[in-house]
């Protein structure tokens, strides 16, 4: 779950436009 | 005045700013029934994700962003998120009556949910200190759009590498700020030095966040 990803993780994916991974 | 160029610069953040917000499905699960602890951790953190995909997709329509270096994009967002997202909560928390009934009772229930989530009361108690000074500021969406912009650019933040081109984003959001600030509370000639005074105070919850995570993994 993404509640598990560090904040540079979700950052990244959202700068690259990817949300649900 | 704010020339044409600056109002419609600020109309444009102002629109982005409302646009990229917590998506419904998720703020309403966070204003349901209550649950345990562990529930609650869950949601917060599933709030605080939701946040930062939001606050992404608001910082790249921020014009010049996309044109910064791809590794300083991802410091400046590094750097800022928390800070962004207690501003985003201040606004929730700040809010003043007129007050509708339903909202009320929801930051209640938000402000009780965080209360028992887990996180020690002594990181709790400044954060809603920090909410209710927002909240005396009485400020505009305007200049809580303005001031998230102005958070996400500092070109002060550990890891940028190119400093200056962060600064010329920067830089005509202060003064569309400051122009506003004197514009909107004209009794108040200190406006705009206070909002940069909150943003000093915000920097102090970016150092404990680390410990107040740690501490709420701990619980």
């Amino acid at each position: 779950p993404a509640s598990n990803l560090g904040l540079e993780d979700i950052i990244r994916k959202a700068l690259m436009g990817k949300y649900d991974d | 005045e704010l020339t044409q160029e600056q109002q419609d610069l600020l109309r444009y953040i102002l629109d982005s700013f409302i646009k990229y917000r917590i998506p419904q499905e998720v703020t309403k699960k966070l204003l349901q029934e209550r649950c345990n602890a562990e529930e609650n951790f869950l949601l917060l953190t599933e709030t605080a994700t939701s946040h930062v995909q939001v606050l992404v997709e608001f910082t790249k329509k921020l014009p010049g962003f996309q044109a910064l270096d791809h590794e300083d994009q991802i410091a400046l967002l590094k750097g800022s998120a928390v800070e962004a997202m207690f501003l985003r909560s201040a606004q929730i928390f700040s809010k003043k009556i007129p007050h509708e009934q339903s909202e009320q009772k929801q930051s209640e229930l938000l402000e009780d949910r965080i209360r028992h989530s887990g996180i020690a009361e002594e990181y709790i108690t400044p954060m809603f200190n920090f909410y209710r000074s927002i909240g005396e500021l009485k400020m505009a969406q305007e200049e809580y759009a303005l001031l998230t912009a102005i958070t996400i650019l500092s070109p002060d933040r550990s890891y940028v590498k190119h400093r200056e081109a962060v600064e010329r984003l920067q830089e005509p959001l202060l003064d569309i700020l400051q122009k506003y600030c004197k514009l909107n509370h004209p009794d108040d000639p200190q406006h705009f030095a206070r909002l940069l005074g909150r943003l000093t105070e915000l920097r102090t919850f970016n150092h404990h966040h680390a410990d107040m995570l740690m501490s709420w993994r701990i619980n």
